[in-house]
């Protein structure tokens, strides 16, 4: 999904 | 995990290992500017308080603590072990003029009214400008280090090929994030200049000084 997705990143 | 994250999470592990080690080895912190080092560990604390509330990997969860842990051992020999060597009349940036409209700014353009989210995009527009003091203070004394302009170019690289990573995760994922990639593009402009003197002198063999 769209937010879980940036949260992958450092 | 593309390559270009992962050249640039290494590029930034890279960046933080070689100030700590310049720190270490010269026993000294001459030219560093404590404000941004406080300003990155504001970051990752504000980033990374997720590590508490949602697992994603084990290589995400322990690069969070690496940079948790080494930025404040950065600040801790600055203002504690070598604070005799810290040169606090050239820092002389104000941080609470980045902070305050950077806390205003992530209240106001965010993705989700939540105290986690806030905090998360606090972090990731913070983190855009939090090289500014580091930058000022080169321009104040008219030079740098080459080990600390080593620092720089790995710190200023790691966002630029988050850049290409983004762009690389839009046409195979389809997705994007606006705060990040607009904080992510200013963060790497604010390099530019010093990308510039890094690759014209200090690859060169010469040491970076601003002209006079």
């Amino acid at each position: 999904s769209f937010k879980a997705a940036i949260k992958d990143e450092l | 995990m593309n390559v270009f994250r992962l050249v640039g999470d290494l590029s930034h592990l890279l960046a933080i290992i070689i100030l700590l080690l310049k720190i270490w080895k010269t026993r000294s912190c001459a030219g560093v500017s404590g404000k941004s080092q406080i300003l990155f560990s504001l970051v990752f604390i504000t980033r990374y308080l997720d590590l508490f509330t949602n697992f994603i990997s084990v290589y995400n969860s322990v690069m969070k603590i690496i940079y948790l842990v080494t930025s404040l051992g950065t600040v801790y020999l600055m203002y504690f072990k070598f604070k005799a060597t810290y040169d606090s009349n050239h820092d002389t940036f104000r941080i609470e003029f980045l902070v305050v409209p950077v806390g205003g700014l992530s209240f106001l353009v965010n993705h989700d009214f939540t105290p986690l989210e806030i905090l998360w995009t606090f972090s990731i527009y913070l983190e855009s400008v939090a090289i500014l003091p580091q930058l000022f203070m080169i321009s104040k004394t008219g030079e740098a280090e080459t080990i600390t302009s080593h620092y720089l170019f790995a710190l200023g690289s790691y966002r630029a090929l988050y850049i290409v990573n983004w762009v690389y995760r839009y046409y195979t994922e389809g997705f994007f994030d606006l705060i990040a990639i607009v904080a992510g593009c200013v963060q790497t402009i604010l390099y530019c200049d010093f990308f510039y003197l890094y690759i014209t002198k200090v690859l060169k063999g010469k040491q970076l000084k601003l002209p006079a």
